[in-house]
């Protein structure tokens, strides 16, 4: 554990808890997509299969069930609770997100380390976490009108992103064999979808205004 | 020497 993972694992945490604190104190989901709280909940799914099988820390099991129990009780407050679900922008969010999950299944099928079960869903999880992101940006652009909270959510994930990039290039030149083209593929790819919303955010940081994105 | 894994991050 290096002071960028650890970094990049407190961003992304922040980043639920942003969301959750959205959700719970406002009672609002507005400008939250849907369709990507959906996908992160396949990710984590499917990426932490392996939570019973290998241990690699009472660290890395906590902040599993975290990412787990958080992204699916986001999807279940957004579907089912009754003040939350009203809140949602259910006809701005239509991103057909099963055209992502096909791609990414058959790109893992097609591209992985090691042919095997739980590998192949291992790399469809970092496929389809670089491109969950799209259903956010496409509501942020058709909306516009972003509050704080969504706003930092999304900085935060994206800074989280960040984080992995420095981590990789610290193990990789502090661990020997520590190469991962998938996973830093993906993950830059991911990191890239961001940068347009960087942009503006610190535009509107600097200028001291609301987050607003260019129609 | 084996291989790191970046099965140990989240």
């Amino acid at each position: 554990m290096n002071i960028f993972r650890l970094a990049g694992d407190m961003t992304h945490l922040a980043s639920v808890l942003v969301l959750l604190l959205k959700i719970h104190t406002i009672k609002s989901c507005a400008g939250v997509s849907l369709k990507t709280q959906e996908l992160y909940a396949i990710v984590f799914a499917t990426r932490y299969l392996d939570i019973l099988t290998s241990f690699v820390s009472i660290y890395n099991t906590l902040m599993k069930l975290i990412f787990l129990g958080s992204s699916f009780s986001i999807v279940w407050y957004m579907k089912y609770h009754k003040t939350v679900r009203r809140t949602y922008d259910r006809d701005q969010d239509t991103f057909r997100h099963w055209f992502l999950m096909l791609p990414c299944l058959l790109l893992a099928l097609l591209i992985h380390e090691k042919f095997t079960f739980f590998e192949v869903l291992w790399t469809f999880s970092l496929y389809l976490e670089a491109v969950a992101i799209l259903p956010q940006l496409v509501l942020l652009q058709r909306t516009r009108n972003i509050d704080n909270l969504t706003g930092q959510y999304i900085f935060l994930l994206g800074g989280y992103r960040g984080f992995y990039i420095l981590n990789w290039i610290y193990r990789y030149f502090t661990e020997p064999h520590y190469v991962h083209w998938i996973t830093w593929i993906a993950g830059l790819v991911q990191t890239l979808l961001y940068a347009d919303f960087f942009y503006y955010y610190f535009l509107s940081w600097k200028n001291n205004k609301k987050l607003q994105l260019p129609a | 020497v084996t291989k790191q894994s970046s099965h140990d991050e989240l």
